[in-house]
């Protein structure tokens, strides 16, 4: 009889089988994951699968979620060492499991290491937003300063744990989450030169992507964490 | 696809009988990132009364078998799952969100009478 895949997508808590357009690039943390708990079923290892050990959090979901946000002040060339402004938008309401945020980790991927392109040095801004605005169009409202840090080059990924951002969602369920990043070139008398600031900037907008990592813990489906006795 | 019993097995004994479902067979490929399928083992077979002075299984199967041999109208010990295992599951939604999510309980690894 024909398999009723209908039921076991219920089962598995999805409405229906989605159909992604194109498969997202999935983080190297995932991967890891899944193939490490694969091993252990093929081992016959138990597992606590409520305790994701390489992030060192409980959950029994871990979701990746893309920013969707826009990209402020394209057309004008950079100013006052400002390299690119972004509004990141991250749509929480996504979050599929109705437990409790135990992880919110951003990823800001600033593009391929390489060896040509190793400077200039980039001071990277994150704020909350207070108020977007006009979306894609008006300057947002800035919250508080979370984090600044100063990153030797315009390459590889940079990680963000925004434990405050799950604490405001586990109170109040938020609907999404809106960052604005901002990324200056530091100024180095050395290269000084203009050409190499606007040839990082300009890859750095091309090549940017920012995503979310949220782990959520569903208590109905995770026993209270047995503590291994001392 | 049925995964054979290794030979000289009692067939018709209580025991685990493996059954694969492939993400691909289903079309669950285009969006299923890993697994590539799933081990929906079931337990079948019978429960006599030899059976449950040994293997895994449970006291009070052995209790009731031994009842259902004064009085046939005691139903049998039956075929149980006596060890399960948890699966993850990657895969990607219509939202773009990649998505980890682990399952308690689906993959029986060992039958008994219970």
């Amino acid at each position: 009889s024909e398999f009723q895949d209908y039921d076991f997508l219920q089962f598995l808590g999805l409405e229906k089988a989605p159909s992604p357009h194109r498969f997202q690039p999935v983080p190297r943390i995932l991967r890891k994951i899944i193939r490490a708990r694969e091993d252990a079923a093929a081992s016959g290892a138990s597992q606590d699968l409520c305790y994701v050990k390489e992030l060192g959090v409980r959950g029994n979901l871990l979701q990746l979620l893309p920013d969707q946000g826009f990209f402020l002040n394209t057309q004008k060339p950079p100013q006052d060492g400002s390299c690119l402004q972004k509004v990141l938008y991250f749509n929480l309401s996504a979050i599929q499991e109705k437990g409790k945020l135990t992880l919110a980790q951003l990823t800001l991927d600033l593009g391929p290491r390489s060896y040509y392109h190793l400077r200039p040095e980039l001071v990277v801004a994150l704020s909350m937003v207070k108020d977007r605005g006009a979306w894609g169009r008006s300057h947002p409202a800035l919250g508080r300063l979370l984090t600044q840090l100063s990153v030797p080059g315009p390459q590889g990924p940079l990680q963000f744990n925004l434990q405050g951002v799950a604490k405001d969602w586990n109170r109040n369920r938020l609907k999404n989450l809106d960052l604005y990043l901002e990324i200056l070139v530091k100024e180095d008398r050395y290269s000084g030169v203009n050409v190499q600031r606007e040839n990082a900037c300009d890859r750095l907008v091309r090549s940017l992507h920012a995503s979310l990592l949220v782990a959520t813990l569903n208590p109905k489906r995770c026993h209270p964490s047995s503590r291994k006795r001392r | 696809a049925a995964i054979p019993v290794p030979k000289g097995f009692c067939r018709n004994l209580c025991h685990r009988h493996q059954l694969f479902i492939s993400f691909q067979d289903l079309g669950w490929h285009k969006w299923v990132i890993a697994p590539k399928g799933f081990m929906a083992n079931y337990c079948h077979g019978d429960c006599p009364f030899s059976m449950t002075t040994y293997s895994n299984s449970s006291n009070y199967a052995f209790m009731q078998a031994l009842m259902h041999r004064v009085d046939p109208k005691v139903p049998k010990a039956v075929c149980v799952p006596t060890k399960l295992s948890p699966i993850s599951m990657l895969y990607q939604d219509s939202d773009k969100n990649v998505i980890l999510r682990h399952y308690e309980d689906m993959v029986v690894d060992e039958c008994g009478c219970g």
